[in-house]
């Protein structure tokens, strides 16, 4: 899911 | 990267500068919502933690301090530098109302439950409804300077394009961010009456857009 993926948007 | 999520990155950028530099050259922040510049100062120092614990990109780090840095510089010329010129009667937007009900649903929504994770959802939230007191303030004043409407039409853009950025990416990487395009579409909704206002008032050289 979306906690462990990399968050690249600002 | 792709070019609609650079070109959002641009605008909120031009955005968040324009206003500054109105504020800086006149001397002046009438007609702006200070409550609204905290916020999204707010909204960028919860975001922004992950600058000490994960390295995204020299991009990802360079744009994050600059929106922390002229977030906190427009928050400072407002209730510092200029505040003899703050508009705090118009300003009277009830904060309160948008803070509970973000903080509970960050409690309620998120990806997991840790403190960056509640922080990030926390912002992502309150930036859908950060810009809700200077709208306010425009319908309470009931008109809006020119080089205001430009700040607001730069950040609705910014949000459309981060839209666009989300089809994008979910058809080129089946990328979706649930808890970001349900809230970043709500806060694009917030601008689309303004829109109409921008195109039909401001860019027919009205000068300043005042409300029917």
């Amino acid at each position: 899911n979306r906690q462990d993926e990399l968050k690249d948007e600002l | 990267m792709n070019i609609f999520r650079l070109a959002g990155d641009v605008s909120h950028l031009v955005a968040i500068i324009i206003l500054l530099l109105k504020i800086w050259r006149s001397k002046s922040c009438a007609g702006i919502s200070g409550k609204s510049q905290v916020l999204f100062a707010l909204v960028f120092s919860t975001r922004y933690l992950d600058l000490f614990t994960v390295f995204v990109s020299v991009y990802n780090v360079v744009m994050k301090v600059v929106f922390l840095a002229l977030s906190y510089a427009t928050v400072y010329l407002i209730y510092m530098r200029f505040r003899n010129s703050y508009d705090s009667e118009n300003d009277t937007f009830r904060v309160e109302f948008l803070l509970v009900p973000v903080i509970g649903l960050s409690f309620l929504e998120n990806y997991a439950f840790t403190p960056l994770e509640i922080l990030w959802t926390f912002s992502i939230f309150l930036e859908a409804v950060a810009i809700m007191p200077q709208l306010f303030m425009i319908t309470k004043t009931g008109e809006a300077e020119s080089i205001t409407t430009h700040y607001l039409f730069f950040l609705g853009l910014y949000r459309a394009l981060y839209i666009a950025n989300w089809v994008w990416r979910y058809h080129m990487e089946g990328f979706f961010d649930q808890i970001a395009v349900v809230s970043g579409v709500v806060q694009t909704i917030f601008y689309c009456d303004f829109f109409y206002l921008y195109v039909t008032r401001v860019l027919r050289g009205k000068g300043k857009m005042s409300l029917p």
